[in-house]
């Protein structure tokens, strides 16, 4: 009965990706069947684990939009443990076709619903917006991670991010739980990083993860060869973080 | 006759609105009138130079859908010749509002036309999306910047957004000429970067800016303070990086 958590945060750039890819990673690597979905039209998850999203023909559009069948859907990474579902740029258009339809904010739902059995977790990659799609995602959802970066802007869109959540479960999904929030690219060096820290602990104290994601450029350069961090450097501590994120996560749910 | 120039890009945190803010305090203090239009819906823009999204009553969402006069609207900053048309929560809903209307691409133009000849230049922030508010925006621009952040993911996406551009110029307006893309974020210290660097001038040439704005972290401190980087720090690279893009942009347009 695979548990299903999103990835999301309207603000750009804050590490939903990197959260994402690298999670999934760690808990493979510690023996969860784990399956990343792509619901980011940019397809940064579909490139980052290693597919050219130029060369996807079928994807999570085709499941949302024509019913197509998720397990015809999914590839197998180089990770054992770890399959996708790609996203294609085509889920641009989903948006405005999925205006309308009678069960709207439950497409992605009704696909999920249909291979989560088949792993231990789910996790979503959500796009930089608070779109029906990120809707969508939230509705599928079991719980939801919410990157923050250790930067001013980042700090501003919290609440309203927190609101959409709160909506999310009183009209769409009463079980979506929010997993934690998880602050990243922080860098000890620099005064902002620390009180945003502070901040964030401070106003949200239960919910923050006690692993913080810091500043590594490993991070950013695994996805240029298509590898999880796991695979393009373990000892890293960007490695690191992201598998003691896993832990954390494990011990929340009674799992490790 | 102002100049309008929209600064877009649907990857997340590449530095939009950096650019937007810091470039227009540039211009601004090189006596030229600069309007910020702030057309995201998370407000950064507005609250980077000092004002508390939460205490705006009336913004760009109002002068769309209410035809309200921008006239009034339009806010001073601490900065002199820099003013701004905040943007409000609201405006996330301004995308629904919108489809069928019969001009809809149209709505943020009808709106800049009426102010742009009060200033020499207009730059519009954008939300990290290409929905309908983006659309608008690069509709209603003389020209567009590209900000690109020096990281692999920001690279995946710039060919998608070029063919946007390219769509927009041929069906709704064909004078949107391409500004120029600007490199952001640059660190000399990674191979990464170097080699984004490379990448983008290989392909991209001629509409590459000279300038290029490195890594500063005062360029991040100074929205917490609600400032521009010229008003915090005017000696930091932050600050000098954006003075010269500013007489880069001057010169291109022979007004330097
Ligand atoms: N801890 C980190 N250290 C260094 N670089 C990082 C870290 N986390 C993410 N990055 C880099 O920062 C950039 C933004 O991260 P990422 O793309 O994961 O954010 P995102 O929230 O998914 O962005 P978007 O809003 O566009 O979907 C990427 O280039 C990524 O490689
Ligand atoms: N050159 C730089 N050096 C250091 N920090 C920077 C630089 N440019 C931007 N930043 C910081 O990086 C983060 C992302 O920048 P910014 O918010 O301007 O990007 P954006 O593209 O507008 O994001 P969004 O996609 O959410 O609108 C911000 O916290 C900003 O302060
Ligand atoms: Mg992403
Ligand atoms: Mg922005």
């Amino acid at each position: 009965m695979g548990k299903v958590i999103a990835i999301a945060n309207q603000k750009g750039g804050v590490g939903k990706t990197t959260t994402a890819i690298n999670l999934g990673a760690s808990l493979a690597v510690l023996e969860y069947r784990t399956l990343l979905v792509d619901a980011d039209p940019q397809a940064n998850a579909t490139s980052g684990v290693g597919f050219d999203p130029k060369n996807i023909k079928t994807s999570i559009y085709e499941c949302i939009i024509d019913n197509a069948d998720p397990k015809q859907i999914i590839l197998q990474t180089t990770t054992p443990n770890l399959d996708i579902i790609p996203a294609h740029i085509d889920l641009v258009g989903a948006e405005i076709e999925m205006i309308g339809l009678p069960n709207r904010e439950y497409m992605m739902k009704k696909v999920i619903d249909q291979v989560k059995d088949d792993y231990d977790f789910v996790i979503i990659d959500c796009s930089p917006s608070l779109g029906l799609i990120t809707v969508n995602s939230l509705t599928a959802a079991d719980s939801v991670i919410v990157p923050v970066q250790c930067e001013y802007f980042a700090l501003e869109g919290l609440g309203k991010l927190l609101n959409t959540i709160k909506i999310v479960q009183s009209r769409l999904n009463t079980a979506l739980d929010i997993e934690g929030i998880l602050l990243t690219m922080y860098d000890s060096r620099l005064r902002l990083s620390k009180q945003v820290v502070e901040e964030v602990k401070t106003h949200f104290q239960q919910i923050v993860f006690d692993t913080l994601i810091t500043r590594n450029t490993r991070l950013s350069e695994a996805p240029s060869y298509g590898e999880t961090i796991i695979m393009f450097d373990a000892n890293s501590t960007g490695a690191v973080n992201h598998l003691n994120l896993a832990r954390e996560i494990l011990q929340k749910n009674n799992l490790a």
